[in-house]
């Protein structure tokens, strides 16, 4: 009697029965069964604090999206999910003597009938070393489409941005033809390069560069969201 | 008739006449004229109670609620009501023990939003309509 909110338990339930609301809810949500994240005290992650801000903004609870961009998404997904980085690598010196980080993101995950119809790669740019004061910088972002042993990757141009060595923020990439790609092709899922370079072409250290990947603070950390639209209605299974 | 009398339930009353915040007691059915007329109740489905505050992000849970309550002749004048289930009410009327009553069911749902960790600890937002029961009616 004294919640705030009279829960539909309004007897203490037997363990039985707890197993067998926790059975159904799982099954209006649409899930086999209860997820088991391996990292439960991540909640003050990049990726949950972004998509926490989603949710306030699609409950219009909370502030405003930072950009229209985010909203015209959310409006239109029925769906909105961030996938970890699995891989990163840091390449300081290619064969072409290219610095480069490599990012991969499993998207094997997407539950069944949810199409994507936008995708970012978002990652956090601190300042930059101050040897790089007062320059632009221009943050390239690659697919990888094949790996070789002896020579660098091929690699397909995506997106690129031009900013101030001495501004910090996020940085977000449009990756969505990719993102489609990958989900229709999982196997040629090879990851994404990021390179860092002066407007004259030349090549500079990721870190160097204030790049925030594995080793920065949580908060920081790179991450791939991609809005999806359902694209069949979600049925239950008849039991 | 179907909702003439009001019972006066004592906390969280709302100023909603659908809304009612007690879950039916044992003896509520008992004749016909005690039955309640079919309409909104309280019914808050809580992630926390359910255990899985380290799955589910957020909502800590939803007020889901429910239709309960009668479906007779008349129907009571606030409460939505299927062309049909008038017809239902008057063939019930007739055939009362071969035909039952129209359903009280939710005449309009929302959606609400869940976020959670997947088991890869990805985070998924989703929209789950037709979740939340926005008013009763008989159908």
């Amino acid at each position: 009697d004294n919640h705030v909110h009279s829960s539909f338990i309004y007897r203490r339930l037997r363990n039985h029965e707890r197993r067998e609301i926790q059975r159904e809810i799982l099954s209006i949500l649409g899930l086999p069964h209860r997820p088991r994240p391996f990292s439960p005290g991540k909640q003050a992650s990049s990726a949950p604090l972004f998509m926490l801000d989603l949710y306030n903004a699609m409950s219009a609870q909370g502030p405003a999206l930072t950009t229209a961009h985010d909203t015209n998404f959310l409006n239109d997904a029925d769906m909105v999910m961030s996938f970890v980085n699995l891989v990163e690598k840091d390449k300081d010196f290619s064969h072409q003597r290219r610095h480069y980080k490599e990012f991969r993101f499993d998207l094997t995950q997407i539950p069944d009938g949810e199409a994507v119809t936008a995708a970012e790669f978002r990652i956090y740019k601190d300042r930059s070393h101050a040897r790089y004061d007062n320059i632009t910088l221009k943050v390239t972002i690659y697919q990888v489409i094949k790996e070789y042993q002896n020579k660098d990757a091929e690699t397909f141009l995506l997106d690129s941005k031009k900013v101030q060595a001495s501004d910090g923020g996020w940085l977000v990439f449009d990756i969505t033809a990719t993102s489609n790609h990958w989900v229709m092709n999982p196997q040629q899922n090879l990851g994404l390069q990021l390179c860092v370079e002066t407007i004259d072409g030349r090549s500079i250290n990721i870190k160097s560069a204030g790049i925030v990947g594995r080793n920065g603070p949580q908060s920081k950390q790179p991450f791939l969201v991609a809005f999806f639209k359902a694209s069949g209605v979600l049925l239950r299974s008849v039991r | 008739a179907a909702g003439g009398k009001k019972k006066n339930h004592n906390r969280n009353k709302s100023n909603n006449q659908q809304e009612s915040s007690k879950a039916p007691r044992a003896g509520d059915y008992n004749t016909s004229e005690q039955k309640q007329a079919c309409k909104k109740h309280e019914l808050y489905v809580s992630f926390r109670d359910l255990g899985w505050q380290d799955w589910i992000i957020a909502p800590e849970g939803y007020a889901a609620f429910y239709c309960d309550g009668e479906c007779s002749f008349p129907l009571n004048a606030h409460m939505n009501a299927t062309n049909h289930a008038i017809v239902q009410t008057l063939v019930h009327l007739m055939f009362p023990d071969n035909v039952p009553k129209p359903c009280c069911a939710p005449t309009k749902l929302n959606a609400i939003s869940v976020l959670y960790f997947d088991d890869s600890s990805n985070v998924i937002l989703k929209k789950y309509r037709n979740m939340v029961v926005r008013s009763c009616g008989c159908h």
